[in-house]
């Protein structure tokens, strides 16, 4: 369901080069749950952000959901990164002029939904992460942990098959964490969708079936933790 | 040697009143090493704030090294943030448009260091980082454990007897985070400085002498987890 086939990326930084991703190689099957651990700089947020379309590799092939994603259009691309794709950022990445209503509600806009389906969805999706008396702040208002739940929220709108989730649990106590990676989980199982999460926290690692390991921009791990 | 006496703090959201911090008392003496814990929205960052001087409190005292900080006047409480308190912030604080080396450098401004004993004071900090090879990235060519370790190494510059670090773990992987807070305790136990830490990772949370729990802007426990 994805294919990451011989990846390459690097960074010119002047006369040196960076390397960020050095031949990777990942199949990943539909409804797979799968986690990335490894050190910090080891490459994580380069690959996931590969996966979701929102950089390109120096070379090699990305392959999601049956698409070459060097032979799409911009249109195409666009389409897959707001409905195939939801993603949650290590930074969150939230508008800060926004609330965090409409924060959670802007993957949805350009979808089929009308505004009362977005509106019952955003509600539904403040609910579930705990921040219905949140709704109107920005977030700048807004404490760590509770941006980064805005920032969960929002990846979840769209049903999308995929969900990427970059250290969704960095800025969150262990309940609230917890309680967090379990809604990942159920969402993906009962989608029957992939969901990759980068984590640094073994105990959330080990709720995937499947954990890869990274170091210097390689896969130095990749095994199965549960059978099903 | 820091008291919180009394301290109460609200926002305001229009009719709504949040209720950050309610009724807070706390003391820490000189040398003392004090972790925070609580859940998401419990108030650890706005507390951490105050005793920065980076924000006020609607009512109580805050006494910093014998100062009662609402006498203070603007340029002595800029003279306090910047050669009293060492803060590494929870979304780091970095100014994009500098490298890592001079995100490290600016508190140092304004301080009597020489330039060139700054620049020696960077390097040394980068490599105890381990980011001596990242020295010349900004903060958008950095990884996010990268953005956060820079972030720490600024606040080490000045040597201050106060150092207050939010959630310094939350985007490093295991070893990383450990080698960090042991840094910060061998750091401030050599210097018989203040350090207080917000985490949410319980192993990190037990290195400190002491420990705060918050919920709902109350500190509902303090215990001395270590004798000395
Ligand atoms: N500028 C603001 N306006 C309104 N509410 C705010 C503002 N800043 C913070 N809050 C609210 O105050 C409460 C405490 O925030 P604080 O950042 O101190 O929490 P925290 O314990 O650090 O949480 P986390 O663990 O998620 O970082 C939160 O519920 C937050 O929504
Ligand atoms: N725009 C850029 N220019 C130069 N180097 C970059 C850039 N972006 C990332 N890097 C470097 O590429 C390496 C991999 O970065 P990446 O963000 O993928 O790491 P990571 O595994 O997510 O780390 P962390 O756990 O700290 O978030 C890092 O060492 C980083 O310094
Ligand atoms: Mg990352
Ligand atoms: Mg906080």
């Amino acid at each position: 369901f994805i294919i990451v086939d011989n990846v390459h990326k690097h960074y010119d930084m002047g006369e040196v080069k960076v390397l960020a991703l050095n031949s990777i190689n990942l199949s990943i099957n539909r409804g797979e749950i799968v986690s990335i651990v490894g050190s910090s700089g080891s490459g994580k947020t380069t690959l996931l952000n590969i996966i979701g379309a929102l950089d390109y590799a120096d070379s090699g092939k990305i392959i999601i959901d049956g698409h070459d994603l060097s032979s799409l259009t911009d249109k195409q691309l666009s389409y897959m990164r707001r409905e195939t794709i939801g993603y949650v950022f290590q930074n969150f990445n939230l508008l800060e002029e926004l609330t965090a209503a409409k924060n959670i509600e802007m993957p949805m806009i350009l979808t089929k939904k009308s505004k009362s389906e977005r509106k019952k969805k955003v509600e539904e999706l403040l609910k579930i992460v705990n921040l219905d008396d949140r709704a109107n702040h920005k977030p700048n208002q807004l404490s760590g942990g509770e941006q980064q739940r805005v920032a969960i929220a929002r990846a979840l709108g769209n049903d999308t098959k995929i969900i990427l989730a970059d250290e969704p649990t960095g800025n969150l106590d262990s309940a609230t964490g917890n309680r967090i990676v379990d809604l990942l989980l159920r969402v993906s199982k009962e989608g029957n969708k992939t969901l990759i999460f980068v984590t640094h926290e073994n105990h959330i690692a080990t709720k995937a079936d499947r954990q890869i390991v990274m170091n210097d921009g390689l896969i130095i791990e990749d095994k199965i933790t549960k059978s099903k």
